[in-house]
């Protein structure tokens, strides 16, 4: 049986706005552990990995692992309708009949909804992906998330409105990492110094270079991801010109959220 | 299975 009980809505909420919108469809996989996701776009230019660890809910009973596709754009659509305070209870059946039920229960006026999800197919068992050792990146930078997403909208605001196919360059020289994007008539470059301030020790912007890296991605993936500063108050990237970029935020203690993205090719 | 195959062979696109 698989029960499990959330006293506030919003880290779920949080985690469905962060990956829903990008990835149409997830594989969910509950064990003993905890919960890990797992989604890739259409266009296989990224990949989100998520874990939320036991610790992470207030109640979790998971006497056999459990692997279900769902639909995240349903998903998004029910938990919007979730406050932040509700109750959540996920509860998938003996008899493994392939629904899983997600219960909303609002402690002020005792208000119950109820969303029955059905399995939209499934990988069986938990993607394996790899994990590759930190000397394998060029680069790492960890940085305040709301300053991630400020860089992000910013990039947006100036690249060409209505072009999605908007490149933002990600440079890292020494202690600077660039963010760099053209417009129809000009180009925008954002500097970012290390900074490590006394007052303000939660939130520096740390480089680790080893050497000189300059990649290209699409500002509207980087600009999705950033999506991803509602569950963390750090992200870090981690950049190669050999792997995938990472961009990691680490969920307080019990898990994290993970966005792979390639590169492009410029011609 | 196919997601597998998908997520290595997203893995040696770079």
């Amino acid at each position: 049986i698989l029960e499990l009980r959330l006293v506030q809505a919003t880290l779920f909420k949080n985690v469905l706005e962060a990956i829903s919108d990008l990835f149409s469809k997830a594989n969910f996989d509950f064990s003993g552990t905890g919960l890990e996701l797992q989604a890739m776009d259409t266009s296989h230019v990224a990949l989100v990995a998520l874990l939320l660890r036991a610790e992470a809910f207030n109640h979790y009973l998971c006497d056999r692992d459990l692997s279900m596709g769902l639909n995240l754009a349903d998903m998004a659509k029910a938990f919007r309708c979730a406050n932040n305070d509700d109750i959540i209870t996920i509860k998938a059946e003996e008899d493994w009949s392939d629904t899983v039920t997600f219960t909303f229960e609002s402690p002020e006026d005792g208000e119950i909804s109820i969303f029955d999800f059905d399995f939209v197919g499934t990988n069986g068992v938990p993607l394996e992906i790899p994990e590759f050792p930190e000397s394998e990146y060029q680069a790492k930078v960890r940085m305040p998330s709301a300053k991630f997403m400020r860089i992000c909208k910013k990039l947006s605001s100036f690249g060409d409105s209505g072009d999605r196919d908007t490149v933002v360059i990600i440079s890292v020289d020494k202690e600077c990492v660039n963010f760099f994007t053209r417009g129809k008539t000009g180009t925008s470059t954002i500097v970012c110094r290390q900074t490590q301030t006394v007052d303000k020790p939660k939130e520096p912007t740390l480089i680790e270079m080893k050497e000189q890296v300059s990649l290209a991605f699409d500002l509207r993936y980087m600009n999705s991801f950033s999506k991803g500063s509602t569950l963390s108050d750090q992200v870090t990237i981690s950049l190669s010109s050999n792997l995938p970029a990472v961009f990691e935020y680490k969920i307080a203690e019990t898990g994290y959220i993970r966005y792979y993205m390639l590169p492009r090719i410029e011609e | 299975t196919p997601m597998q195959n998908d997520l290595e062979e997203f893995f040696s696109m770079v």
